[in-house]
């Protein structure tokens, strides 16, 4: 009635690849970044630097939490303000062979996690959706 | 070894009720929709009129995405927007007594879905992260 092997797979043939994933660069601005968070359609994408490892997160609501002074919202700091000094560290990270039943604990708190490959570079996503797709075949198998 | 019988029962106990649930109501402007997504932290929230019925939603993105302009990200424009040009329309909307099989279908697409009571007024959300413990629970158990 339920298959929930897949719990015990590698989640690497599952995984959002980094060519699909939108993201922006340490350095960029802020006004660039929301632009790209706009365009993309994305609530939070990752900051990588230019060797394509994984610095941290950005959303949307990190920017503007940034510019909300005391009588209004500064939006002239964006173009002077960079992701580094927005963006959040301390995000979990998984490995293209953690198994599904690993990031089903951290997805039920993330709605995506970043994938590492093992020279620690960027591979791309696990999001909510792929796991959610997966948990229902399990149920209904 | 697994309990997927919760699959059938109706969403009604784990529905976050709407005195939870950040929203906006029609006919506030940009800029104070901007606010709030921004001091509650949600990507997304719902917009509701003024006798507690379901109009739509508002994300971070559709506010910016309507002020991005040939040359330049037009702020000042957000002051004189209504939330009510801006929020996506076409949401699905489960009852409080749908069953959880039936809003697992609609959670592959959706962060979280609007729930009406039997009177059409707006009843609270159902998210991914409730459903996803109780799949936990299920798949465990
Ligand atoms: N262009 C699109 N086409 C179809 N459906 C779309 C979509 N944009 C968003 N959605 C739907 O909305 C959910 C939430 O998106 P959000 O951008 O808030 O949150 C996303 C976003 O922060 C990130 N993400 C997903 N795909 C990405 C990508 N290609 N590049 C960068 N970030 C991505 O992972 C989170 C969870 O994604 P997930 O797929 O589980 O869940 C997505 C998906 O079900
Ligand atoms: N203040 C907080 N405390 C703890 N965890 C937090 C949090 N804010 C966000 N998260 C985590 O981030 C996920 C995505 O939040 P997001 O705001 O993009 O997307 C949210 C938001 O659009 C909406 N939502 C959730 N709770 C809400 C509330 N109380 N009021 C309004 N909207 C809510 O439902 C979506 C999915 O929520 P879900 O719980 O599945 O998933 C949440 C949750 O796991």
């Amino acid at each position: 009635v339920n298959n929930t092997e897949f719990l015990h797979e590698p989640i690497r043939d599952y995984v959002i690849s980094s060519e699909k994933v939108a993201h922006v660069q340490v350095g960029n601005n802020a006004e660039h970044a929301l632009l790209v968070l706009t365009k993309t359609g994305y609530s939070a994408i990752p900051v990588l630097d230019h060797g394509y490892h994984l610095k941290g997160l950005l959303s949307m609501g990190m920017i503007t939490e940034s510019i909300l002074g005391m009588e209004r919202i500064e939006y002239e700091r964006l173009s002077e303000m960079k992701v580094d000094e927005l963006m959040q560290t301390d995000i979990p990270i998984v490995g293209i062979d953690t198994e599904f039943r690993r990031v089903f604990d951290l997805l039920i708190n993330h709605p995506f996690l970043c994938v590492e490959d093992e020279e620690g570079m960027f591979a791309g996503i696990m999001t909510r959706r792929v796991l959610m797709k997966k948990l229902k075949k399990a149920v209904y198998t």
